[in-house]
């Protein structure tokens, strides 16, 4: 069975779209076949692999409407063994239309747990928020993985998206684990950065990924080719970091 | 009467919360009475002034529950001149407490705009995300500033977001002029930085703020201090460049 992963943290700008798309192509890149399902209503994740979504494209907005399978939407990329289950702006408005719906948080597992037999690995890119559709995320989830941005404002949030994590363990998904927090950003030259690292390994100990992404120009240039970062700067240090953080998580089992 | 600034831009991390206080400061420093409005559940304008707030203090929660008015709520900061509207964590359910209620996008202006004769300026910081939040942010408006990071996804979400400004141009708040766009975390050694500035200003025409906020090292860990960048570092890019906007905010009147 594959393994369903929440790429989440309600902060806005960690990184959670270049963990999104970087994990997923590394991981495909060891013969993994992986579904990056994006649940942002930005649909940074589909950009940033260059994929422009047109207005009749079924998306995730269908899926979670009930109007569609899964299988009606999924698009294969140009990253061999990555598939994607695009957006489209409709889907900012999901909150809002199933306000008054039962079970409205188990949307998104219903449409993706079936598909676990035919991935390794499902990475949901969700919103910076914790919202309808972020719960939808944590909720279908089998593991969340946390991205900090080595910053001071990222500490912050920490504490309210543990007691989210708690109460979606709670209630709507008993099995949801951490399957790690991730520091990215990472400027060796600054205190900030050294500060953050040492803040966040003393708080959440073994949970923190032994990978550490830097900031690195190259990363932030891959999404305007539309490539990820193992494939448009191969030898760089950026894509050395999210291949062994896939390593990691292969490992991890 | 003062004028009432919205800070938006549903792209998460580009410099909404470090220009709300930043400007705020600035602002403040040339004898201006200034009220920042934090909408942001996250409370990040409230930490970035070394401000912690007890769980009895009264909030925007309460404001926005009408529970409270803005003098219930109003305390002031280290800065002189500038005093803060802060946020407490039960924010982040207003939007779904506030589901059947009419005029729930009106809440903040009826609170604010009485304000607006004892202020010269009053900031909102708001949320990375088209939520209730923000519709208040937008509505209670004069005018909304947009920051834009020097990044990729940074443009993307540009159309999106002046859909949603004409959207309230059209019912919620015909007279919400747009102030300005505002480049962050620009790196004058990157592609990508010069690549954003030519497309935004392009796009954005005379809109767009002739001051450019540098990244700097300083600006990110003025924070972590509780300190404004131009007391922080007052003889730094970053203190010069919120300064200079500060100039040119008061100059367009
Ligand atoms: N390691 C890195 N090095 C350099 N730039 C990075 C790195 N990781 C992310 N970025 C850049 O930082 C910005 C924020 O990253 P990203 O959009 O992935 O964050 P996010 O958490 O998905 O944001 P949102 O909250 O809006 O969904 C982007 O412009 C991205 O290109
Ligand atoms: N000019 C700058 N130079 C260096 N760092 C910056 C600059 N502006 C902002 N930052 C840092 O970038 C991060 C994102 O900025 P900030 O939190 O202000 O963005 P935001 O838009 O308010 O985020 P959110 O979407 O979560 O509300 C913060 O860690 C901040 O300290
Ligand atoms: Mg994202
Ligand atoms: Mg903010």
């Amino acid at each position: 069975m594959g393994k369903i992963i929440a790429v989440s943290n309600q902060k806005g700008g960690v990184g959670k779209t270049t963990t999104s798309i970087n994990l997923a192509s590394a991981l495909a890149s060891f013969g993994k076949r992986v579904l990056l399902a994006d649940i942002d209503a930005q649909g940074n994740s589909c950009s940033g692999l260059g994929m422009t979504i047109s207005e009749d494209q079924t998306s995730m907005y269908e899926i979670l409407m009930d109007e569609a399978t899964p299988q009606d939407a999924i698009i294969s990329t140009p990253v061999p063994n990555l598939d994607l289950i695009p957006v489209n702006p409709h889907l900012a408005g999901v909150s809002v239309e199933l306000t008054s719906v039962t079970e409205r948080e188990f949307r998104l597992r219903k449409a993706l747990r079936p598909l676990a037999t035919e991935y390794d690995f499902i990475i949901i890119d969700c919103p910076p928020a914790l919202d309808l559709l972020t719960l939808n995320g944590l909720t279908a989830a089998d593991s969340v993985l946390i991205p900090i941005q080595c910053e001071y404002y990222a500490l912050e949030g920490m504490v309210k998206l543990m007691k989210t994590v708690g109460l979606v363990q709670n209630s709507l998904n008993p099995e949801l684990a951490i399957e790690g927090v991730l520091l990215t950003m990472y400027d060796s030259r600054t205190n900030l950065s050294n500060q953050v690292v040492e803040e966040v390994t003393s708080y959440f100990k073994d949970k923190v990924f032994q990978t550490i992404i830097p900031r690195t120009v190259k990363i932030s240039e891959a999404p305007s080719h539309g490539i990820p970062i193992d494939k448009y700067d191969p030898s760089g240090a950026g894509a050395r970091s999210y291949i062994k953080l896939a390593e990691e998580l292969i490992n991890n089992g």
